[in-house]
């Protein structure tokens, strides 16, 4: 293990901190798909 | 659960197109996310060349398919931002490909509660369950693991869960999204009635006294002994790590004895290889002299040498340790082959041996790092949150000359301390005055490896990072991925070097503990990080010079209509440089655009061949167009007709020349 002294080094969480699941990420951009990441045809939504 | 109805299957290779509003680091994923189910089930996908049917990957609001091929052409899947994560897109897929969540099976409520008063108000409908006349769980058992499965939280209105577990050890394991789950596999593969898969060879772990069908040679001195512990070490096998009673098997090769130079050689079967490449992992204990030897060899037959003809890969050499290590080895075989191992004994003293454990053959790309983190255990015990709790990694080179490294915080940020979070950093290394900056499309992945014996049961965890040229760093003054010694801060390494380091790009989020607890993710307290970096800017450049049959509107997953079944549309440009004068792509193709005044006729597509422009013409049941351009109809109703037509003509005229005959034969004879 290479360990390192106090030095900063600046970094980018590409997550923003938070776990995010399919059904957080959908949820949030406001879709309304069928359980929450399935496209349903006209078919199976009738 | 799967959708009923053979209507829905896809054939077992699957035509995609990557759509080029991807980004470059989900293009990446979605490939690797293709290698996941080629190592573990028999479905493959291809591009696209012109089937009635595919999938268009592209880059929607959101992550999201349909369930089961629909049959109607172009079938959209939106990878959107935020999922390019290789479990999300194997979740994706799994629904493309005919299943459902797995808590909507229809005998969940034996497994799991739905609290139906902590769901948000308008939202219970995502939690219906299906009556197994629609869906069939394949006489397979529930599935807690199932990277199908919703996670606790799913659709909550407040902090309580809106899915509890009936038992509750299970808790923290449904919502996993790191790899298929073995019953993932199991009902995958009894749906599309899988018998092997297309990349997976081999696997053993020497619990069988067969050996896994290996071979000891008669051309050596000794040979390799299956035994559970040695007094010099191992002291127990890698599998099992002497946990199971009268289990737990490594191969030893003994050179305590013997002369100098003696060799003990074992041999796997015969393998027949199907792409060309493959990757041998395997665990190795050398307890013997730093002098000793592993040869890792192919024995490759061939028509010209039937009885095959030795080929050395890889020599393994290194001082005695206490500890199983594990060894990647990279093979190109294109023929018939086994991998051989070869011990043999080194001029020193020895008291041990070498043994070997835990080997997987596939048809795979090897990491190009391996990063063992030992007395890992002790670090999680010891190690604080935040910075002062993050090591760094040794520092590697990318294929394409990158230095690089990452860094680890073993009990997370203070943000999140339950987490490791794992970061991406360029350093300044040897060749950066010849590499291009800022650094394009380099994709680092990292996997935090699950040690089962078996790859085909691992669910590594792994996350992928792809720089951007153009991304700039937080303050907008310089770009994030710009030369370590411009843009970084001065580090050192422990022998007092000192270097530059770039920001990091990652997440906080990496892994939990509790899922780090789990599976095989640490064994023989040590963890191991595969680390990769690839030039990927070969995929700027993903989708067909033409989308034959429907016009992708990218910009919201409710949005999206067929414009036309039948209609090929106007040639779409592929993108030209995405980057400014600043940065000079160096790898990026030239595009072809021999497509873009489409030559083809009705409805043909056009299509890049070789650099040149092919007409895929189109074709019904009775009915096709041909020719270059697809300029000429052919259809079985005109065969017929001309089949006719031939045969009325050549009676015709054999009736004439019969009774021209006839008529000149009576006029001579009357003569």
């Amino acid at each position: 293990v290479w360990s390192q002294p106090a030095l900063e080094t600046t970094e980018i969480d590409v997550d923003g901190g938070i776990d995010q699941d399919i059904f957080d990420i959908n949820e949030a951009l406001g879709l309304d798909l069928f359980e929450g990441d399935i496209k349903l045809d006209g078919m199976q939504e009738r | 659960n799967s959708i009923i109805g053979d209507n829905y299957r896809w054939p077992h290779v699957i035509p995609y197109v990557l759509d080029d509003s991807l980004e470059m680091n989900a293009k990446g994923l979605i490939l690797k996310a293709f290698e996941q189910y080629r190592l573990k089930t028999c479905i493959d996908f291809k591009p696209w060349e012109g089937e009635k049917n595919y999938i268009s990957v592209f880059k929607g609001s959101g992550c999201w398919s349909s369930v089961g091929n629909r049959q109607e052409g172009l079938q959209q899947l939106s990878i959107g931002a935020n999922c390019d994560k290789i479990g999300t897109i194997q979740h994706e897929f799994l629904h493309a490909l005919g299943f459902w969540h797995e808590q909507s099976r229809s005998d969940r409520d034996d497994y799991v509660s739905i609290i139906w008063d902590r769901i948000q108000p308008g939202k219970d409908h995502n939690f219906e369950k299906y009556d197994d006349k629609t869906s069939d769980s394949l006489n397979v058992p529930y599935d807690y693991t199932s990277v199908m499965h919703y996670s606790q939280n799913a659709f909550r209105n407040g902090t309580e869960p809106t899915i509890v577990t009936n038992i509750p050890d299970f808790m923290d394991v449904i919502g996993q999204r790191m790899d298929f789950s073995d019953y993932d596999l199991q009902k995958l593969n009894r749906l599309y009635s899988c018998s092997s898969s297309l990349s997976f060879m081999d696997t053993c772990s020497f619990e069988l006294e067969n050996i896994c069908g290996m071979i000891q040679s008669s051309d050596d001195n000794s040979d390799w002994q299956r035994l559970s512990q040695v007094p010099a070490g191992p002291n127990s096998d890698h599998t099992n790590m002497g946990e199971c009673k009268d289990s737990g098997y490594f191969m030893h090769f003994n050179t305590s004895a013997g002369a100098k130079g003696s060799t003990a050689v074992l041999e796997t079967r015969i393998l027949y290889p199907k792409r060309g490449f493959q990757c041998l992992q395997f665990y190795f204990y050398n307890s013997g002299h730093e002098s000793d030897r592993l040869y890792v060899w192919v024995r490759e037959y061939t028509s010209a040498h039937p009885n095959g003809t030795l080929r050395l890969i890889e020599e393994i050499k290194g001082s005695p340790a206490t500890y199983w290590q594990l060894h990647h080895v990279s093979l190109n075989v294109t023929s018939k082959f086994r991998v051989v191992f070869q011990g043999m004994r080194g001029s020193g003293l020895s008291n041990g041996g070498l043994s070997i454990d835990d080997i997987n053959l596939s048809e795979t790309q090897c990491p190009h790092h391996v990063w063992h983190i030992r007395n890992f255990t002790h670090l999680l015990n010891t190690s604080p949150a935040g910075t002062a709790g993050r090591i760094y990694s040794p520092p590697f080179y990318s294929s394409k000359g990158y230095a690089f490294q990452v860094s680890l915080y073993v009990n997370g940020t203070t943000d999140n301390p339950f987490n490791l979070a794992m970061y991406l950093h360029l350093i300044s290394g040897a060749n950066d005055d010849q590499l291009q900056w800022p650094c394009a499309w380099q994709q680092g992945t990292m996997i935090l490896l699950d040690q089962h014996p078996d790859i085909r049961q691992r669910m590594s965890n792994q996350r992928s990072i792809t720089t951007d040229p153009l991304k700039l760093s937080d303050s907008s003054s310089t770009y994030f991925w710009d030369r370590p010694d411009k843009v970084g801060s001065i580090a050192s390494f422990p022998n007092g070097t000192t270097f530059m380091r770039g920001p990091g790009s990652g997440t906080s989020t990496f892994l939990t503990h509790q899922r780090l607890r789990s599976r095989n993710f640490i064994k023989d307290d040590g963890v191991y990080i595969l680390l990769t970096m690839e030039d990927i800017s070969h995929l700027l450049s993903t989708q067909p010079s033409v989308s034959p049959t429907f016009v992708v509107n990218t910009s919201s997953a409710n949005t999206i209509k067929p414009t036309s079944n039948t209609t090929a549309t106007k040639p779409t440009m592929r993108p030209t440089a995405t980057t400014t004068a600043s940065v000079t792509l160096t790898e990026k193709p030239e595009l072809p655009n021999s497509c873009l005044d489409n030559p083809c006729e009705n409805d043909g597509v056009c299509v890049i061949v070789d650099r040149a422009p092919v007409c895929r013409c189109p074709a019904g049941d009775n009915w096709w167009y041909m020719g270059e351009r697809c300029e000429r109809k052919g259809s079985t109703q005109e065969n017929t007709i001309i089949a006719v037509s031939s045969t009325i003509s050549v009676f015709i005229v054999m009736l004439i020349v019969t009774i021209t005959t006839a008529v000149c034969l009576k006029k001579k004879y009357s003569q």
